[in-house]
């Protein structure tokens, strides 16, 4: 599915490394400052070679949306060991 | 540099591997070709070589799964996460979505060498890079007919294994 709400976009952005994995269900009702999303779609961005707008515009979310690997892009951010 | 090491690294340079699920769509001796063609990428560049056992202990095992399959990382269906493999800290397993479409030298669904290419690196030690053409780039690119590996990748794996001698 595409990731269209920021909702799944939050989601994503853990998922992957860019915001805290204490943070990986946004829908808990876990507060995430606003400024901590920017800097992750922009961290995302620069990661994925996108304009750094610190929004989630659409070709954010078409990249966003793309088959991909699972392991995170950013693996000092709370990785941890799947067994 | 824009390749990123994950910090751990093999000790030894043979590097045993099996496949201990296979994905049902595909003919068992394709797949082991596939699968030997990705290690190979990786062979071409370092003084790793890789040993394909049926049975026994290995370094790296393989398998197509579905949804949850016991590692708390399930997959999520046909696109999204392709697959995924552990650090050879954490063991350097591969697993691969069996719900994707599998394909070998096809425009059509995903294929399977440059998956499984890409996971080894990580089997291997490599994160991902943030060089869109770097083979350790996170996003699928679709089916390349004439794969090679981007310098970026090169240069990241002989950081962790050296380079062949007699290339």
């Amino acid at each position: 599915a595409p990731v269209s709400t920021d909702t799944q976009a939050m989601m994503y952005l853990a998922r992957f490394g860019y915001l805290d994995p204490a943070l990986q269900n946004p829908s808990s009702g876990a507060l995430i400052s606003g400024e901590s999303v920017r800097r992750a779609i922009i961290d995302f961005q620069s990661f994925a070679g996108l304009k750094q707008t610190g929004i989630l515009d659409p070709e954010t979310s078409t990249w966003m949306s793309k088959p991909r690997c699972g392991v995170r892009d950013r693996v000092g951010t709370g990785y941890s060991a799947r067994r | 540099k824009r390749y990123a090491l994950q910090g751990s690294r093999w000790r030894v340079k043979q590097l045993t591997y099996s496949i201990t699920k296979y994905p049902s769509a595909l003919k068992t001796a394709d797949v082991d070709r596939e699968l030997a063609k990705a290690f190979q990428v990786w062979e071409d560049v370092t003084e790793l070589t890789f040993v394909h056992l049926k049975t026994g202990k290995v370094h790296i095992e393989i398998r197509f799964e579905s949804g949850e399959h016991g590692d708390g990382d399930a997959f999520d269906g046909p696109g999204g996460t392709l697959a995924h493999a552990y650090f050879p800290i954490y063991g350097g397993d591969a697993h691969f979505d069996e719900s994707e479409t599998w394909t070998i030298n096809s425009y059509k669904g995903t294929n399977l060498f440059q998956v499984a290419a890409h996971e080894f690196g990580h089997s291997l030690g490599l994160s991902h890079s943030d060089v869109r053409t770097a083979l350790m780039a996170p996003f699928y690119r679709g089916y390349e007919s004439s794969f090679k590996l981007d310098n970026d990748d090169v240069v990241a794996i002989q950081q962790l294994y050296g380079k062949k001698k007699n290339v």
